[in-house]
C-alpha cells in the first residue's frame, strides 16, 4: 500500500 | 497603509470558498507588487499558492510589507455579507490588527463596511522550484471537476498517467473499478473547451482523491485548469484567475513502501 507523502519530502522549507 | 480596491468582488468571494475548506489559516503578505498566500493543510499533504498582481486590481496601494494572518472561515462569514456585483475594498493600516472590508453595491447606493480581527501566524514558508514539468494538460475546468467528483464515489486514490495517448484516471474501490481517459483534442472552437496535452516523457503518479476533489472548488474561478505532472513530485493544479493573478494547489503524490 502507498503512503501519503509529505510536503516537507518535496520542497525545502525556507 | 495597505489598500486594494476590486471592481469583480465576486472573485474575491470564489477564492475564498476555494480554500476555506483546505487551509483554516494563512497570511495575506502584500507588498508593492501585490498580495501573496502560501498555506498548507493541516497534514502538510497540500499547498495553496494564491499571487493576485498589482495590476490586477482597480486601485492597489502598499506603504509597507505587512503579513495579515487571515482565518479564512471568518473572512467567508464577512464576505458572504458582499453582494454578488459589489465592488469591494481592502484596507489596513500599517500594522493593524484589523482588515477593513468596504462593500460597494453596483449602482452606489449601498456601502457597508467590515472589520475582520487578524490573527499573528507563524507560517511556514516552502521554497517550490520553478521546473520543467513531463506533462503539462490544459482541460475545461468542468471537466476536471466531473472525473475527480466522480471517481470519488468509486476509490479513495487515483493514478493519473499521461502517455501520447491521453491522459488516464485510474481509480478502484469496493464497488469495482473506473477509467477515465481525455484525449488531445483541440476541435473545440473555444479554447477553453480544447484539452491540450503537451508532453515532454510519459510520467504516471497516484494522489489521494479527496484533496484533488477539494482542488475543484476553485472552479468557479476559471473556464480553464492546468495540471503540470513529474514523476516523484506534487502535482501542480492551477486556475489562472483572469488577468489578476492565479491560484496553484500543489499535492504530494503517494509513494510506494
Amino acid at each position: 500500500k502507498a503512503n501519503q507523502g509529505r510536503l516537507e519530502s518535496f520542497f525545502t522549507s525556507l | 497603509m495597505f489598500e486594494a480596491r476590486i471592481t469583480q468582488g465576486a472573485v474575491l468571494k470564489k477564492l475564498v470558498e476555494a480554500l476555506k475548506e483546505l487551509v483554516t489559516e494563512g497570511n495575506f503578505d502584500v507588498s508593492s507588487t501585490g498580495l501573496q498566500l502560501q498555506a498548507m493543510d493541516s497534514s502538510h499533504v497540500c499547498l495553496v499558492s494564491l499571487a493576485l498582481r498589482e495590476d490586477g486590481f482597480e486601485h492597489f496601494r502598499c506603504d509597507r510589507n505587512m503579513a495579515m494572518g487571515i482565518h479564512f472561515q471568518n473572512l467567508s462569514k464577512i464576505l458572504k455579507c458582499a453582494g454578488n456585483e459589489d465592488t469591494i475594498t481592502l484596507k489596513a493600516e500599517d500594522n493593524a490588527d484589523q482588515l477593513t472590508l468596504m462593500f460597494e453595491s453596483s449602482n452606489q447606493d449601498r456601502i457597508s463596511d467590515f472589520d475582520l480581527k487578524l490573527m499573528s501566524i507563524e507560517s511556514e514558508h516552502l521554497g517550490i522550484p520553478d521546473q520543467e514539468y513531463s506533462a503539462e494538460i490544459k482541460m475545461p475546468s468542468s471537466e476536471y471537476q466531473r472525473i475527480v467528483r466522480d471517481l470519488t464515489s468509486i476509490g479513495d486514490t487515483v493514478l493519473i498517467s499521461a502517455t501520447k495517448e491521453g491522459i488516464k484516471f485510474s481509480t478502484s474501490g469496493d464497488v469495482g473499478t473506473a477509467n477515465v481517459t481525455l484525449r488531445h483534442n483541440t476541435t473545440p472552437e473555444k479554447p477553453e473547451e480544447q484539452t491540450i496535452i503537451d508532453l515532454k516523457e510519459p510520467v504516471a503518479l497516484t494522489f489521494a482523491l479527496r484533496y484533488l476533489n477539494n482542488f475543484a472548488k476553485a472552479t468557479p474561478l476559471a473556464p480553464v485548469v492546468k495540471l503540470s505532472l513529474t514523476k516523484d513530485l506534487p502535482i501542480v493544479v492551477e486556475y489562472q484567475i483572469g488577468e489578476l493573478g492565479a491560484v496553484k494547489f500543489y499535492l504530494a503524490p503517494k509513494i510506494d513502501d
